[in-house]
């Protein structure tokens, strides 16, 4: 996914 | 997770800790912008809001607590327990500068018109621009300590290393965040200036300073 990206990230 | 992903948050952890022991073990906060703590304080109290809402691992929510805890904690040595050694004098960048216009630029764009998702989308955009008052603050004295450019030093190189990590997460799990990578980039090119002083001068061992 596009921003799915950053949720994992910090 | 990759190694680039990984070497990112640690290296962003040990900026933190690296400002956050200099400050303790010295006693003094002096030749660091206030301001610019602020600032992180800021980013990261926005952009972990998602910790009340959503749980991703173990790893995740202790890094985010931490990084929180010790930016806190920073501000709170600052402008509490060592407020006699701050140099607000130095400390002049005007920061509402950078947070009206970014606040201005996440209500534009971002990936969803949600107050969670324009927060996490303001800290991103302040994030990039974050470190301006620190290196104003460097720029008016002509020098920094050592230590600060450690400090600096890794928590340039975090960025950098999750721009390849966000190239790698393109390539192998095709996924891509357009915002947080032209954030990243805009973040890295500001410490550009600074990574050549560090390398020229501080890996040489000279202290950092600007000429005249």
């Amino acid at each position: 996914g596009r921003e799915a990206a950053r949720k994992d990230e910090l | 997770m990759n190694i680039f992903w990984l070497t990112g948050d640690l290296s962003h952890l040990a900026a933190i800790v690296i400002l956050l022991l200099k400050i303790w073990k010295t006693r003094s906060c002096a030749g660091i912008s206030g301001k610019g703590q602020l600032l992180f304080a800021l980013v990261f109290t926005t952009r972990y809001l998602d910790l009340l809402t959503s749980f991703i691992s173990l790893y995740n929510t202790s890094m985010k607590l931490i990084y929180i805890a010790c930016s806190y904690a920073t501000v709170y040595l600052i402008y509490m327990k060592f407020k006699a050694t701050y140099d607000g004098n130095h400390d002049t960048f005007r920061v509402e500068f950078l947070v009206v216009p970014v606040g201005g630029l996440s209500f534009l764009i971002n990936h969803d018109f949600s107050p969670l998702e324009i927060l996490c989308t303001f800290s991103i955009y302040l994030e990039s621009v974050a470190i301006l008052p620190q290196l104003f603050m460097i720029s008016k004295t002509g020098e920094a300590e050592t230590i600060t450019t450690h400090y600096l030093f890794f928590l340039g190189l975090y960025r950098a290393l999750y721009l390849v990590n966000s190239i790698w997460r393109f390539y192998f799990e095709g996924c891509f965040d357009l915002i947080a990578v032209v954030a990243g980039v805009v973040q890295t090119i500001l410490y550009c200036d600074f990574f050549y002083l560090y390398i020229t001068k501080v890996l040489k061992g000279k202290k950092l300073s600007l000429p005249a």
